[in-house]
Formats: C-alpha cells, sequence, structure tokens
C-alpha cells in the first residue's frame, strides 16, 4: 500500500537512525566504528534484507515504507535472530 | 535464522514464578490473573507447572519497570518495546521485565492487552525463539486477539511440544476434547471459500478467518498476514469487502458495521443503511462496486441490491434475484470483485466470471492465490 498515514513524515535520517537501532538491537548488525563507508551500507542492506525476509516482505534490502512500518508496530524487545 | 545451535530450556518441568511489582494500569488482582492466565497457555499443551511465589529467587521473575534496567537491554519509552524476556538459565534467565511506560489493560482493547505480551514473553522465558509464522503467539509484534477465546496456534503448540513433550497427564476427553490449536487458512485448499475479496489500489486482498492473502501484481509470491496486522481496529470474519476507486476507499463490512479505509487508516465508521440498505438487512454476504454503473451491489442470500453511489440512493426495484442479473448463478455469493472488466462472483470455492453480464468462465477460488 501507498502508506500516507501520519501527520508529518520523519525525516529521512530520524528513519535510517531508527532502522539502524532497530537492526542493532533486533537482528545482531555490529556496531561498526572503522570508517568504511561501503562496508556499512552493503552489512545494513543484507540485515535490511534479512528482516524484511523474515516478516515476509518484498526483500529488497532497502529502506521502503513498508519495511519503515514493520519497523514501528509495536512489539517484543527480544532479537529476532539468534545472538 | 537456520543455524540456531542451542536450544534453550529448563532441566525440570516444576518451575517457580514471582510477582516482584504491579504496574499502576490495572489492579492487583488483574496483574495475578493476567499473569496466571498467561502461564497456563503453555501449561495447557506441556507437562510443565508453574508454581507461585512470594519471596527469594524464582526460576520467572516478572516485573514492571522503565527506560534503562540495568540489564543491557533498556525500554525506549510508550510503544515500540513492549516487553521483553530471557531465555531459560540461572540467574536473570527466565526472567520476563514489561516496560511500564506502556498502558497495559486487561480486558479492554486500549493498550496493550498484558495477558497477550506476558504469553508471548512466557514463550521466551520457557525457550521460545520468535516464530515469522502470521497469527502465531510467537510472532514479533503486537497483535490484539479476545483473550477470552484464545487458543494457542498450531505452529507454538509445535514448538513448545518439541521442546517439553505434551501434557500427558491431561487425556483428552473424546467427548469433550480441548479445542483444536487454530491452524492458518491454507491458500491452496481446494475447497477454500473466502470470506471476502476486495481490489485495493491495484492488489487484490483475499479474506479468510483472522487473515488475508494480498496479492500484488508486480510481486510473484502470495503473502498471508492477520487483518488486525494492518488494520488492528478491524474485526476478524469479516462478510464482505469493496474498493470504490473513484474515492480511493475500500470499504470492510461485518454486521451492520462498515470501515471505510484509506490506505492503512480507519478515515469512517458507517453502518450498512448509509448505504441505503433497510434497517431489516443485518447482514450481508458479498459487495462489489461497478465501475461502469458506478453503483454497489450488495448481495444477500439469493438477491441483491443495487446502490447509486453518486445518487445515494438504492436503486428502485430491488432487492432483485441474482441470477437475473448473473445468469447461472443460482447459489449464494460469499464474495465479489470486479477487475479489468471482469465481475468476479465467489460461491464457496467455487468463481464464476462474468463480462456484461455474461458468464464465461467458473474457476476455482484459489485460482487467484498463484497455487
Amino acid at each position: 500500500f501507498r502508506a500516507h498515514s501520519g501527520p508529518v513524515a520523519p525525516s529521512e535520517t530520524d528513519d535510517h537512525e531508527f532502522a539502524k537501532n532497530y537492526l542493532k538491537k533486533l537482528y545482531n548488525m555490529e556496531e561498526d566504528n572503522t570508517p568504511s563507508f561501503g562496508r556499512k551500507v552493503n552489512e545494513m542492506s543484507l540485515k535490511l534484507g534479512e528482516m524484511q525476509e523474515f516478516f515476509g516482505l518484498k526483500v529488497t534490502g532497502t529502506l521502503d515504507a513498508e519495511t519503515m512500518e514493520m519497523m514501528k508496530k509495536p512489539r517484543c524487545g527480544v532479537p529476532d535472530v539468534a545472538a | 535464522l537456520k543455524a540456531r545451535a542451542l536450544t534453550y530450556k529448563w532441566t525440570t518441568n516444576s518451575l517457580t514464578y514471582r510477582i516482584e511489582n504491579y504496574t499502576p494500569d490495572m489492579s492487583v488482582a488483574e496483574v495475578d490473573d493476567s499473569i496466571q492466565r498467561a502461564l497456563q497457555v503453555w501449561a495447557r499443551v506441556t507437562p510443565l507447572k508453574f508454581k507461585r511465589i512470594y519471596s527469594g529467587i524464582a526460576d520467572i521473575m516478572i516485573s514492571f519497570v522503565v527506560g534503562d534496567h540495568r540489564d543491557g537491554s533498556p525500554f525506549d519509552g510508550p510503544n515500540g518495546f513492549l516487553a521483553h524476556a530471557f531465555f531459560p538459565g540461572v540467574g536473570i534467565g527466565g526472567d520476563a521485565h514489561f516496560d511500564d511506560d506502556e498502558t497495559f489493560s486487561f480486558r479492554s482493547t486500549r493498550g496493550y492487552n498484558l495477558f497477550l505480551v506476558a504469553a508471548h514473553e512466557f514463550g521466551h522465558s520457557l525457550g521460545l525463539e520468535h516464530s515469522n509464522v502470521p497469527g502465531a503467539l510467537m510472532y514479533p509484534t503486537y497483535s490484539y486477539t479476545n483473550p477470552d477465546t484464545f487458543v494457542l496456534p498450531r505452529d507454538d503448540v509445535k514448538r513448545i511440544q518439541a521442546l517439553y513433550g505434551s501434557n500427558r497427564d491431561k487425556p483428552v476427553n473424546p467427548d469433550k476434547p480441548e479445542p483444536t490449536p487454530p491452524v492458518n487458512p491454507d491458500a491452496c485448499d481446494p475447497n477454500l471459500a473466502l470470506d471476502a475479496v476486495t481490489t485495493l489500489r491495484g492488489e487484490k486482498l483475499f479474506f479468510k478467518n483472522r487473515f488475508f492473502w494480498r496479492i500484488h501484481p508486480q510481486l510473484t509470491e502470495t503473502d498471508q498476514y492477520l487483518i488486525k496486522f494492518f488494520w488492528p481496529e478491524l474485526p476478524d470474519n469479516i462478510d464482505a469487502a469493496f474498493e470504490n476507486p473513484s474515492t480511493d476507499l475500500v470499504y470492510i463490512i461485518k454486521g451492520q458495521k462498515v470501515w471505510a479505509l484509506s490506505g492503512y487508516d480507519v478515515v469512517q465508521r458507517l453502518s450498512l443503511s448509509s448505504f441505503g440498505l433497510p434497517d431489516t438487512v443485518k447482514k450481508i454476504d458479498a459487495a462489489v462496486y461497478d465501475v461502469d454503473t458506478e453503483k454497489a451491489l450488495f448481495f444477500l442470500g439469493k438477491s441483491y441490491y443495487s446502490y447509486d453511489v453518486n445518487g445515494k440512493v438504492m436503486d428502485r426495484g430491488f432487492p432483485k434475484p441474482v441470477e437475473q442479473s448473473f445468469p447461472g448463478m443460482t447459489t449464494k455469493v460469499t464474495a465479489a470483485f470486479q477487475e479489468n472488466g471482469n465481475t468476479y462472483l465467489f460461491s464457496g470455492p467455487d468463481v464464476f466470471q462474468y463480462n456484461s453480464g455474461r458468464l464465461v468462465n467458473v474457476l476455482k477460488s484459489n485460482s487467484f492465490l498463484r497455487c
């Protein structure tokens, strides 16, 4: 669905930060301090793909609206993948 | 997901639990009852027994905390993470923490039902990981289900019994068997009879029980979701659904109640009488919007009504026999939708395809679900 709910669309950086924390907490995305941007993006895309597959979403590896909608749902704080 | 090396489980079937503190949202008795019933969900299908203790260290320590509560997993304020629990083990193992920045409730749909949240967390306390089966109790996201009629779904029963075995000392009374765990409806069941079908912005939604399948023109797979996953307010087991593309609204109907959806949002709450149906009509079987005539058709038994959406008036001469306008349609219409000039009338597992009022094909309802 092309969702247009919600009064103010959060900024993209907010969504990106939110998604990053979500994947760190629930999909074991590593905290990465070395400034190699290329690798970081890859890992996030991989983890996004893992999360999309888990929830039966279209596996795009990108932060699309549907994936963001799923991340915003109230849920359990236990990770979806084994640590 | 597939490389799980460890399984966590308790080495004894007799476990203790202790409620360390309470949320101000509910009375002490309501919290006690919710926690006890949540544990019984698992006890009912395994040999596990739960004994409450009021002091000292229990296997499952239960507490309501906020923010950072020094276990390495801070809570995040209202919504977001509702609770978490630790897998079986000593110390914090088995413990369940509930985010008291949430509003927990006992019976109402207000806030988050503590029984449902607790039953899920105790699944972790007993060693279960999350499940990706929609509708499973161990599915990661919260979804309201009537706690009074809650039955542990089959996926959860299967997984907990894989850890602890079944509840041997409660033989099944053949006269009064346990309610069988609900199973997700199977899209490829040849006898699949759908509750309702509608289009939605180019997609097709097929409703059955508390689920719906979503068919996207550009996607190859058929995805199943809980209705409440997208629309928490909507009921299960709906009667009918139709889309009016010119207003970008989808109407979901159950009994005399009608919900108008715009994407994810419920934007109106109506009743059948809003569509000119007499008050004597308490329930309908199917509905479809005819984009050519701009009329909404409502099917009831073997007859149907035609409502002029623009004129906001029921057409004269209705209800009429369905067969009069759709020759060959002699059985009850149970679902309907229209696409590319074809009107599809579902009757149980069969679908009658009409084009310009002529029956052009008879299909199986699951032929749309890419079996």
